[in-house]
């Protein structure tokens, strides 16, 4: 008992307390019923210990997300923190499933935990990776799509922890414009 | 203060036996 109050004392918090939440796509059930609350993490340790013992994204199979949220927002565009937001969307190849997923994932997931946004972190409500068999795709989610300095600086430094090419251009979306159309369709608020 | 941690530093704790 001592080791572990020592143990808890010694462990690095993290600003934020985060959830980690699974989706997994079963046809027969409602959406909501398919979304997971995994477990909430408030250590730098804590996020490893979970990070070590879950299956990498690469591993899922089509149609599952993982998703990590501030704890309390719910990874929906419905949640009040998340309706008047939207997404810096990285779209992947099928072919960077093996190569490029899993470490792209894991840098949004230091990002976020690590607040690398500077005097816009609080923007921040979550990220999302979606494996689908067309191509995957990895999201930051902020939480006021109006907000264009905090979007733009997010997108920035996201775009550069990323390693993109400056002439890959990553683009974000309102939910609310998410929500109303098929994804490709979904006109570009803010691009980097 | 604001806790903010850089990515070598977070990367440091991937293999601590800690943390497995």
């Amino acid at each position: 008992k001592e080791m572990t109050a020592m143990e808890k004392v010694m462990k690095n918090p993290l600003q934020s307390r985060w959830a980690l939440w699974f989706f997994k796509n079963v046809k027969s059930q409602p959406w909501q019923c398919n979304l997971r609350l995994v477990t909430a993490f408030t250590t730098v340790e804590d996020f490893w210990a979970l990070h070590t013992h879950i299956q990498l994204a690469s591993k899922l199979s089509s149609g599952c997300d993982y998703s990590i949220f501030k704890d309390g927002i719910e990874p929906m565009w419905e949640d009040s923190r998340n309706k008047r937001g939207g997404r810096w969307l990285i779209t992947l190849s099928k072919q960077q499933r093996h190569s490029d997923l899993d470490a792209l994932w894991l840098e949004t997931l230091l990002c976020l935990i690590g607040e690398a946004f500077d005097e816009y972190n609080e923007d921040i409500c979550g990220a999302v990776v979606n494996i689908r068999a067309k191509g995957d795709k990895i999201a930051v989610w902020t939480r006021d799509a109006e907000n264009r300095d905090a979007v733009t600086h997010i997108g920035k430094v996201y775009k550069e922890r990323l390693g993109l090419s400056s002439k890959i251009v990553i683009g974000y979306q309102a939910h609310a414009d998410t929500a109303t159309k098929s994804n490709s369709l979904t006109k570009n608020k803010f691009v980097v | 203060g604001k806790k903010q941690y850089d990515r070598d530093f977070l990367l440091s704790f991937q293999y601590m036996p800690a943390c497995v």
